[in-house]
């Protein structure tokens, strides 16, 4: 199964 | 203070072409440094960022920093009230509530102006890591918007694969399946028609059409688009504003699980 990431997940938060 | 006057204003009406079908707020950050844009789309599978340099403006003013929260859908109205030739100044006072876009024909003789009120906004801001990507390509912009157009009636996802070969868009759905490959090119006569690949690894990656879609309405600011990859992190659209500046497009990739 696929599924969308999210780009939160990607970066981090300033 | 702020007030940045942009000569070549159909620019910035390009940008929020860019911008609206993703984003419907978003706050502007100016800063003597110029104009910079970072937002999420709402389902924080894409980020936007746009970065605006001051000396692209032919005067630009920014006596302290300020973030202007805009509701992207109004500023994009009325940027749509200028014409492709007029000069476009944004003005707003330090601690205002509202934003002035000033529009003057290139001959003075029409000079018009809107008032918009800013938005407070609680945006979120992501540190984007400087990356090198394991594949980095370049092609027109118009042929990536072609491509991701017609893969897209096959289904919701379009795979890109790079290798040494060149690059491959593939979607598979009901109807079937569709393929197109784009070798480097050897020879071109213009710059903006070449297909150009630097590629350290091999990568494929899987993304949504949909945000692919919204990324290309930025087609009209740049004759090339670069799409910057690595395995399992964001995807890089990137057009060029003029020499003033960019609109980057991250798109997180869709996952096996």
């Amino acid at each position: 199964k696929i599924t969308q990431g999210r780009i939160d997940n990607f970066f981090q938060r300033e | 203070m702020f007030e940045a006057r942009l000569v070549q204003g159909n620019l910035l009406k390009k940008v929020l072409e860019s911008l609206k079908d993703l984003l419907t707020e978003a706050s502007w950050d100016c800063a003597d440094t110029g104009i910079q844009l970072q937002a999420m789309d709402n389902s924080h599978v894409s980020l936007v960022s746009v970065q605006l340099r001051a000396d692209g403006f032919d005067k630009f003013r920014c006596d302290r920093q300020l973030s202007m929260g805009m509701n992207l859908t109004s500023m994009s109205k009325i940027l749509r009230c200028a014409a492709n030739d007029d000069i476009i100044t944004i003005k707003a006072q330090d601690q205002a509530d509202n934003v002035t876009f000033v529009f003057e024909s290139p001959n003075q003789e029409k000079v018009a102006d809107y008032e918009m009120k800013l938005m407070n906004l609680d945006q979120e801001h992501l540190g984007i890591p400087e990356t090198d990507y394991a594949a980095v390509i370049k092609l027109p912009a118009a042929e990536f918007q072609r491509i991701i157009k017609d893969l897209s009636q096959f289904g919701e996802s379009v795979v890109i694969s790079c290798t040494k070969e060149g690059v491959k868009f593939s979607a598979a759905g009901d109807i079937g399946v569709g393929n197109i490959k784009l070798a480097q090119t050897a020879s071109v006569d213009k710059e903006e028609e070449a297909v150009t690949i630097e590629m350290q690894e091999p990568v494929t990656l899987t993304f949504a059409c949909r945000y692919l879609n919204m990324f290309t309405k930025a087609t009209c600011l740049a004759p090339q688009v670069t799409l910057s990859m690595s395995p399992e992190v964001p995807l890089v659209v990137e057009y060029k504003i003029g020499d003033m500046g960019h609109v980057r497009y991250y798109l997180a990739p869709k996952i096996e699980d």
